[in-house]
């Protein structure tokens, strides 16, 4: 794994002959890095210059609303804190976005490979690039909505981007605050979950969130149903460190600076850059041994997997789960504050347990959009859209409920009376009915409570969307324009 | 109006679980009682 030391010459824009070309003709596809929420980004080498991009590749089926507004806000930024963008393609029936390259990857893919959490040196830096990215994303009346670690991306000289912008907003003046539920459930700010209207700040609550993710490996009540957290943040007081004494001052009140409930008390980016703990980050050079190990665990991988490839050609088990299940080490700190799997072997005291289950949540919990804030489009001049029968995205969260449900069904099965659907909650205001049940009626309820309220929850969500796909539909009509980019 | 009615069903389930909770806990009480 080589390192750079020095700054590389920056691409700003495909040329206008690379943009009349076909895409493979200007690039050549490298390898998959991985799947983002709208489809497969590829590495690639750019045939005129000869550096590396990113290309994101979206079928044109899906939902292109989001996609293209990830580039509007995209082509508007210009910073070196902000992942940039450098033009399109469409290609048979998929969407080509050709992106900045950050060779090491996501925060928390980093954090995954190496099965570690970072250090507070570690934390700082990122943080001091991601606030910077933020100051001028807010100065451009913009708000990501969607920070934590996966949308953080780090190149190989570790300067940190924010990236993912497929759900961001733009404020105008007569709309100082937006009041569309959007965001991951467990980064979400409190005033964005209760829908009272929210501004830049609502990013630096997901920032203090995304702080504690980095220390811990997961945010504040990711061992928690995402529906019941979401009532949970704006009842709750704000979160904190799951072991408090394991950080120091600075970093606590740095990050209780962050998770301020009421956001007109709550700092802004430029303000906390003048926090002591941001103020005392070391240079990006802290990233590079992190970065290094993590791409050189990332290329063992690769080559043991091609390994595995030739060696086994009819070995059944060559699409196994890349994630590991095994010990999370908190960084710089021995077997202290070990993160392991539950069911693993480990005493050790301060020993954070992650539950299997949570894994699973926090891994399927996309980022959710609940009202859709069609303004968005209406503003965004730059912004085309062309598929007449694309369908909205399902909220990978409702993906979570439906396996639940499908796992109730199956447990439920063949057991008649036991089904989840005969045990029905008693109609508003008659819950004294529960005394006249059996102790064993009353377990077989309370097992079954879950996957009904993922139900009814998945009921109203279809019977909304109902209603919505007409508006939308009128909407789009009004928008399609030609396809240039 | 999506959010409210959400809010409204994840609330109801609230209480009724803990119905339920405080229901087998009070026949856990008694039992012990009883023995």
């Amino acid at each position: 794994v080589q390192m750079r030391s020095h700054p590389r010459r920056t691409l700003k824009k495909l040329s206008e002959d690379s943009l009349t070309k076909q895409p493979e003709e200007v690039f050549d596809v490298l390898e998959k890095l991985g799947e983002g929420s709208y489809g497969c980004v590829f590495k690639a080498h750019y045939k005129e210059t000869g550096e590396i991009v990113a290309i994101k590749q979206v079928p044109v089926e899906s939902d292109l609303q989001e996609i293209i507004k990830e580039i509007s806000i995209m082509q508007q930024c210009n910073s070196p804190h902000v992942v940039r963008y450098y033009g399109s393609y469409f290609k048979k029936n998929d969407l080509w976005i050709v992106m900045e390259y950050c060779g090491a990857g996501s925060v928390s893919d980093i954090i995954r490979i190496r099965n570690k959490t970072l250090t507070e040196d570690e934390i700082a830096a990122i943080v001091q690039s991601t606030l910077k990215g933020l100051e001028y994303l807010h100065f451009m009346r913009k708000i990501h909505r969607d920070i934590k670690a996966g949308n953080i991306l780090l190149n190989t000289e570790g300067h940190a981007k924010l990236a993912d912008f497929g759900v961001a907003g733009q404020l105008t003046d007569t709309m100082a605050k937006r009041n569309t539920v959007i965001g991951t459930p467990f980064w979400m700010a409190p005033e964005v979950i209760q829908e009272i209207g929210y501004n830049c700040v609502a990013d630096i609550w997901s920032l203090g969130i995304t702080a504690i993710e980095m220390a811990e490996g997961k945010p504040p009540y990711a061992e928690i149903h995402p529906m019941r957290a979401i009532f949970m943040i704006p009842t709750n007081p704000p979160p904190t460190f799951r072991n408090p004494d394991l950080w120091s001052e600075p970093f606590k009140d740095f990050v209780k600076q962050c998770l301020v409930k009421n956001p007109e008390n709550r700092a802004t980016a430029t303000q906390l850059l003048q926090h002591p703990f941001i103020k005392s980050a070391k240079p990006n050079a802290v990233l590079r041994a992190l970065i290094t190990d993590a791409m050189e665990i990332k290329l063992k991988r690769q080559e043991e997997e091609e390994q595995r490839e030739q060696d086994a050609d009819d070995d059944d088990n060559s699409d196994e789960d890349e994630v590991d299940q095994g010990t999370m080490v908190r960084a710089g700190t021995g077997d202290s504050g070990t993160i392991r799997a539950a069911g693993s072997r480990s005493g050790t005291a301060r020993t954070m347990i992650e539950h299997e289950d949570t894994g699973t949540m926090q891994s399927q919990l996309g980022t959710m959009v609940i009202n859709s804030d069609d303004e968005d489009e209406e503003e965004a001049g730059t912004m085309k859209r062309r598929d007449e029968t694309m369908q909205p995205a399902k909220p990978s969260f409702l993906e979570y409920f439906e396996q639940k449900e499908k796992e109730a069904n199956v447990q439920n099965d063949g057991k008649g009376e036991n089904n989840a659907d005969n045990r029905k909650m008693p109609p508003d205001g008659s819950l004294e009915v529960v005394s006249t049940w059996t102790v064993e009626e009353l377990r077989l309820r309370l097992a079954s409570l879950d996957p009904q309220m993922e139900q009814e929850i998945e009921q109203i969500r279809q019977r909304y969307q109902t209603k919505r796909q007409p508006i939308l539909d009128a909407i789009e009509a009004k928008k399609r324009r030609q396809q240039n980019f | 109006l999506f959010m409210k009615e959400l809010e409204h069903i994840v609330k109801s389930y609230e209480a009724y679980r803990q119905a339920l909770l405080s229901e087998v806990e009070a026949r856990k009480q008694r039992q012990q009682w009883y023995a």
